[in-house]
């Protein structure tokens, strides 16, 4: 589950709790997680979404699929009938909740869910995965924690405090057009305890006692606006529309921002650049070099018609070392703020960029700081149709910033223009295919 | 990293559950089953997706997008409905505590 390996949870090698009957007491939703999602996903792109645990190609009746989407955001409190055993255990609430707003995005959290739910809980009751908050619509949270069908209704806690509930999984797989998004929609918790307060208060005076068993809320109070502060890098990671397509950039200048080639392929073309922070601009730009179609190095420069006032430009890394557990506790986390490069619009209307936290699977986790470089692409399966995205293609920024630097100096294009002549090895590793060890025989 | 991790993975551990929900003599159908919060031990309260219920509402799924719906009484559900929730035991409760040393993962018959 990609976490440390630390000492054993106290509950593992004995058996499980025998099962305990229970009654359904309230079937509750929250009203502005539905207006978000609506909001969010409402609109006519919305039949390419699927929120559904089955993949794309398993046979899922249409009404089936109805079924879950409806009952996405709603969750179930349920009365369990205890034995004399469980009578004697310790009473309280066993949670704390953390109010809404009170986790800043990029925190990192833990999902505790089981996979295939009670399929075979001896092995996978409570497994944790660990992530970030990546990205906040209100109660609507992201998370980049993987998260595996069963897992629904699983809590979302932090580190700091301690084992504080932020969320509730609402569904661990979200599909765009067939492909796996990787980020799992949460439910945030804080609002839906105050809907089930609400809702118990008003189903009839002998559930209010259930009302004050609901978990009470710890830390920052209730109303602040949500902290979306994150680090001031993220600042640098841009949103660039060409036409139809957009996806992420880099701005490595005032005037200057590095994209995927597959974002703005043509070279003179017309693209906006949007940026969030310090505040909301769009500015024009052109694009001054693409690399080839066969060019390993997926990259645009884009030539900006204004300055990005106050946009901190990120201080290249200059050394690369593979990773190692035994680096981990002096490594620099590495983080990843993006905008779905694969022109995906998820919370397009927020136009944030999303974060997640690969530390544990980038090539490097050595303790040096600065912008390592430019993921251009996820690996796909074409067999299966599945898409990898936390499994991407990157370019390391020591590879680009010579040339960057010589254009963005001089204007003069010849360090780019040398990306399209990348090395074989680069392009093996690219295509994800060995060099044939001989050329193809021809069938005549 | 490991360190931040040490009690919140212990608080997730003793919250979490599993909840299937199955139908009264007809085992075949189903169980539908789902992860949940326990809320609280003693009285027994739990919270978890409400996904697992849909098949057994009276009045079909349409009834959780109704426009102002925001929560359903406990009886909106058919008769039949059989709920079960399960549970890793606590540290302190009985047949808890900790045994260090023991492997944690064992490999039983699923």
């Amino acid at each position: 589950a990609g976490l440390e390996p630390g000492p054993p949870a106290p509950s593992r090698g004995r058996p499980l709790q025998p099962r305990l009957p229970a009654e359904l007491l309230l079937l509750l939703s929250c009203p502005a997680f539905w207006a978000h999602f609506a909001r969010l996903f409402g609109d006519e792109a919305a039949e390419q979404w699927r929120f559904s645990s089955a993949a794309p190609d398993d046979e899922v009746s249409e009404e089936e699929e109805a079924d879950q989407l409806r009952a996405l955001g709603w969750f179930a409190l349920l009365g369990v009938r205890l034995g004399q055993e469980e009578v004697e255990e310790e009473r309280g609430p066993v949670v704390a909740v953390s109010p809404l707003g009170a986790v800043a995005k990029g925190a990192p959290l833990l999902v505790c869910g089981s996979p295939f739910g009670a399929f075979c809980p001896d092995i996978f009751l409570n497994t944790l995965s660990c992530g970030v908050l990546s990205n906040v619509a209100g109660p609507l949270l992201l998370t980049d924690a993987r998260c595996l069908p069963g897992t629904e209704g699983g809590g979302v806690f932090t580190a700091r405090p301690a084992g504080s509930l932020v969320a509730l999984v609402a569904a661990p797989l979200c599909w765009k057009a067939g492909e796996w998004v990787g980020f799992t929609l949460l439910c945030a918790a804080a609002p839906l305890f105050r809907a089930a307060r609400d809702a118990l208060r008003r189903l009839r005076p002998s559930a209010a006692a259930l009302a004050a068993l609901m978990p009470p809320e710890v830390g920052v109070p209730w109303g602040l606006p949500l902290r979306d502060s994150g680090p001031l890098w993220a600042a640098a990671a841009v949103l660039v529309e060409c036409g139809t397509v957009w996806g992420s950039g880099v701005a490595v200048a005032p005037r200057l921002v590095v994209t995927c080639r597959h974002v703005s392929p043509r070279e003179a073309a017309r693209v906006l650049v949007r940026s969030t922070t310090p505040k909301s601009v769009a500015i024009w730009g052109r694009v001054v070099f693409a690399t080839r179609e066969s060019c390993p190095y997926d990259i645009a420069v884009v030539s900006l018609e204004e300055d990005l006032d106050d946009v901190p430009i990120p201080v290249p890394a200059e050394h690369f070392h593979e990773g190692g557990w035994h680096a981990r506790d002096a490594a620099d986390h590495v983080c990843c703020a993006q905008r779905l490069q694969w022109g995906t619009p998820l919370l397009q209307p927020l136009r944030k960029p999303p974060w997640s936290w690969i530390s544990q699977s980038i090539t490097d986790s050595k303790a040096n700081r600065g912008w390592k470089g430019i993921i251009t692409s996820n690996t796909r399966d074409n067999n299966t149709g599945a898409t990898y995205p936390h499994l991407n293609f990157s370019i390391p920024i020591t590879v680009l910033q010579p040339a960057l630097q010589q254009y963005s100096q001089t204007q003069d294009l010849g360090g780019l223009r040398e990306l399209d002549c990348a090395a074989e090895p680069v392009r093996v590793v690219w295509r994800l295919q060995r060099p044939l060890a001989e050329a193809p025989r021809s069938k005549l | 990293m490991g360190k931040q991790w040490g009690s919140a993975m212990r608080a997730a551990e003793q919250a979490g559950c599993v909840v299937s929900a199955s139908r009264a003599g007809r085992p075949e159908a189903g169980p539908w089953s789902c992860s949940g919060v326990i809320l609280s031990r003693s009285p027994g309260l739990v919270l978890c997706h409400g996904g697992i219920f849909v098949p057994y509402l009276r009045a079909g799924s349409e009834v959780l997008t109704t426009a102002g719906a925001a929560f359903l009484p406990g009886d909106s559900c058919s008769d039949d409905l059989r709920l079960h929730v399960q549970w890793a035991p606590t540290a302190a409760g009985p047949g808890g505590g900790a045994e260090r040393g023991r492997p944690g993962l064992c490999t039983p018959q699923c």
